[in-house]
């Protein structure tokens, strides 16, 4: 498995690895994780995406290849999926998408060292990994292996989501580890007929905690019917020429 | 510790505990707990809430509790915190809000021992457990300790939510776990000036899971304004006698 892929070290020596994480679920990490991995493949960047959520996995369904099984080269090496421009693995592409995966902590590390080991990736310009939720094992495992990656927060507007979203940030300064800025999803929503913007989720605190971290609220996304429309039939909207992809690229 | 509770057996022998989970984070489970627990107090009955999501912890900013600390009886013994006419622990009364827990699979299930057996809880009606996202130690462990325990699936309705959120459910009923059912949140909006509906993240999906797990949908919540503004100050709608409460009782 190594000698294809000249070992772990190489991988991420000449590739630029962005984590992207937040302490809480449910605030759109993954849909900006393949939405970014995307857009950066439209640029013409070699990109990999982990899907490090190995229980909660979802990005197969976002990308549309719930039930694809990756080929094996060898008994040790592994081809990632192929979608959209760029490379994919997840948990998803070895299980069935509804089965419960009941695992406890010191599997989930052995899962993630041969998505990142032996899976054949070749030279890659990008790699993003999707974070689980929370501030557990696999962030910390993938912090501490990994030293010189980059760390994109994704959080949403409310006060009660974004003090649960940072806590990962706060750890990964802790460990040294770069904060890129911070992505705010699903800031306000317009209403189709009457035009009129509602910041159901609240506005402020994104900029409180960015302050707090020092660094900068680098998008805001709105919540968009076809963002979530396009999630659900696994067409990422940075892959099309739409209006919303331009918040991803 | 034991001898002021009666040990372990008898708090859930006499008390019907119901754990609220979701294989998803942020679909809104612990706002669902915080007023289902409030709400059944306003019915008469004595209600405790374990915030068992011990890494993310969102209970104490829900029910206006950050940085209250739970008094000692002695050294074994904690009184849990009362608000709202409920009684509450949460690892959010221990540590401050914005630290990040790193903690390793096994020290969970310690602090979780603690809840369950060193609060003086009382004579409870109700035991609600708040558990932390996806299918992992935690829920695993809590499923197994109280197989008497209810569980009551929350989710959102995209497609890509519900078959995240759903794992968790096949596991409940793999370890003879009852399904009370599924309360759907997020379900609409309703435009406050035009008084549109949308089904921002879709419809459908829920009913599909319910079907596929042999249960109902018991409540679908939408998403509103108030809900959230509420949340943020600590004061849960089930509280107060507003329209938005009849959905948690
Ligand atoms: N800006 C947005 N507008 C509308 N729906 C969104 C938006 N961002 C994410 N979603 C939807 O919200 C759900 C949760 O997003 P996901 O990326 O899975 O969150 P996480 O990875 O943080 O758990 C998905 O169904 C997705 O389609
Ligand atoms: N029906 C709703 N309408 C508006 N906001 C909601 C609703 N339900 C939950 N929220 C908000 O969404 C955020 C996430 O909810 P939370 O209960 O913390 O989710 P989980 O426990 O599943 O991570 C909270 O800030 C909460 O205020
Ligand atoms: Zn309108």
């Amino acid at each position: 498995a190594n000698s294809m892929n000249q070992g772990k070290v190489p991988l991420f020596e000449k590739t630029r690895v962005i984590a992207v994480g937040s302490g809480k679920g449910g605030v759109g990490k993954s849909t900006v994780s393949a939405n970014l991995a995307v857009a950066l493949g439209r640029l013409g960047y070699k990109v990999g995406l982990i899907d490090a959520d190995v229980l909660g996995f979802s990005i197969p369904r976002l990308l549309g290849i719930v039930g694809e099984r990756p080929y094996a080269l060898d008994e040790n090496t592994i081809l990632p999926i192929e979608k959209y421009g760029i490379k994919v693995i997840s948990m998803g592409n070895f299980a069935d998408e509804d089965t419960p995966l009941i695992w406890r902590g010191p599997l989930l590390g052995g899962v993630l060292e041969q998505f990142m080991n032996d899976v054949y990736w070749g030279n890659l310009d990008y790699m993003i990994i999707d974070l689980p939720p929370g501030t557990g094992d696999v962030p910390l495992t993938i912090m501490q292996k990994i030293p010189e990656q980059k760390f994109l927060l994704v959080t949403t507007p409310q006060a009660s989501a974004s003090h649960v979203a940072g806590r990962i940030a706060y750890m990964a300064q802790k460990v040294n580890i770069d904060l890129i800025g911070i992505a705010e999803n699903m800031s306000y929503f317009e209403c189709p007929d009457c035009h009129k913007k509602y910041n159901i989720f609240g506005e402020g605190e994104t900029e409180k905690l960015a302050k707090e971290l020092n660094t900068d609220v680098l998008v805001k996304i709105p919540i968009e019917i076809k963002i979530r429309e396009k999630s659900d039939i696994g067409l990422p909207v940075a892959f099309i020429n739409d209006p919303e992809a331009t918040y991803y690229m």
